[in-house]
């Protein structure tokens, strides 16, 4: 594995969405996955649609009665997936644009994929295969605790106590080995989270989080997906 | 008061960090250009409140983020907290409008992601 890598600087990475006030930061996680990996798949990097998701993504949880995804209510990465498995693909931004609200009906026209699954899957709560699994196939979909995130301004965030109950829905898109030195000058590594707040939030959008203790459970919630090799129209 | 936390893990077990718990001293100076603070925090982010009712409620909003953004330096020294835009949201808020990511329950039958080398 390398000691440094970022999607950033090699072209698999859109630039920073804005969710709005609306709780679907969950499809802003799902579709910088599958940017990311159509990218990998095609050499295309293609902004995809939310709001397809927002609108027409009610995929639930098998094993869970109403967990169901809910456009500003709130979804799960792994279910958008499997939405997306099941109705062939995304539409492109320019083509289902983001409104910032649900209470639109759904406006799908398959005859506009611009991206589409071919598989996805979890990752075990370990920081190296997590690496590993971001160097190979793009950037991940993972899950926080965003209770430091209200305040955030920048710097690398590594508190001391933070929960680990996930609530907001986050793209990995790279890792550091050496961005701050919390004692004794002793250099620690960090994950590179893309976040979907606007540009006027954190440095630029991204947010900075200490590797190494799933510090507020970043580690745990983090799953990959494949893109079918197929360009978009 | 203080309080006393672990400040590194298993790989640097000798250090404790004492940090004050933001309710002390220089928390009234700290409040005392709360108004200035928000008067800024509104240009930035183009805020406007609908009555005047509503204005005073968020400023009592942003005073309790910005102590809350103090705590949140004393235990995340390496980051840097401050105002936001979301200053002027109380965390309920904040969780409703901007979080939305449903408690995952893995279904047994997901599937996952194989092995990779790590080594070299």
């Amino acid at each position: 594995l390398p000691t440094d890598f970022d999607w950033r600087d090699h072209g698999a990475v859109t630039g920073v969405k804005d969710q709005g006030s609306c709780g679907s930061c969950w499809s802003f996680s799902t579709t910088g996955a599958l940017e990311g990996a159509h990218y990998l798949s095609t050499g295309e990097l293609v902004s995809l649609s939310e709001q397809q998701l927002v609108d027409c993504d009610h995929e639930c949880d098998p094993q869970e009665y109403g967990a169901c995804d809910s456009g500003c209510n709130g979804g799960l990465m792994t279910t958008a997936f499997e939405y997306t498995l099941k109705a062939g693909g995304l539409e492109r931004e320019d083509d289902y644009p983001y409104t910032g609200n649900d209470r639109g009906a759904c406006k799908f026209d398959k005859s506009k994929i611009a991206a589409s699954v071919s598989n996805f899957s979890v990752i075990s709560v370990n920081e190296d295969q997590i690496a590993a699994n971001l160097v190979k196939h793009g950037p991940l979909a993972v899950g926080i605790n965003a209770v430091f995130m209200q305040t955030y301004m920048k710097g690398v965030s590594c508190p001391y106590i933070c929960g680990r109950h996930l609530d907001h829905g986050v793209l990995l898109v790279g890792y550091g080995s050496a961005g701050y030195a919390p004692i004794r000058f002793k250099e620690k590594p960090y994950w590179i989270i893309k976040n979907s707040w606007g540009e006027n939030w954190g440095e630029e959008g991204y947010y900075k989080i200490c590797r190494g203790r799933n510090v507020c459970g970043v580690d745990s919630m983090v799953s990959s997906v494949a893109a079918l090799q197929t360009k978009s129209q | 008061s203080a309080v006393v936390s672990d400040v590194v893990s298993e790989d640097d077990p000798l250090i404790r960090q004492v940090v004050s718990n933001g309710a002390g001293e220089d928390s009234d100076d700290h409040l005392l250009n709360a108004e200035h603070h928000f008067t800024l925090f509104k240009s930035k982010y183009g805020k406007t409140y609908a009555t005047q009712e509503e204005h005073d409620y968020r400023l009592g909003v942003f005073k309790a983020n910005l102590r809350r953004a103090k705590r949140h330096q004393l235990l995340d020294p390496t980051a840097v907290h401050g105002v936001t835009k979301f200053s002027d949201l109380t965390p309920s808020e904040f969780r409703r409008q901007f979080l939305g990511l449903r408690p995952l329950k893995l279904p047994a039958d997901a599937q996952k992601a194989p092995i990779l080398p790590t080594n070299d």
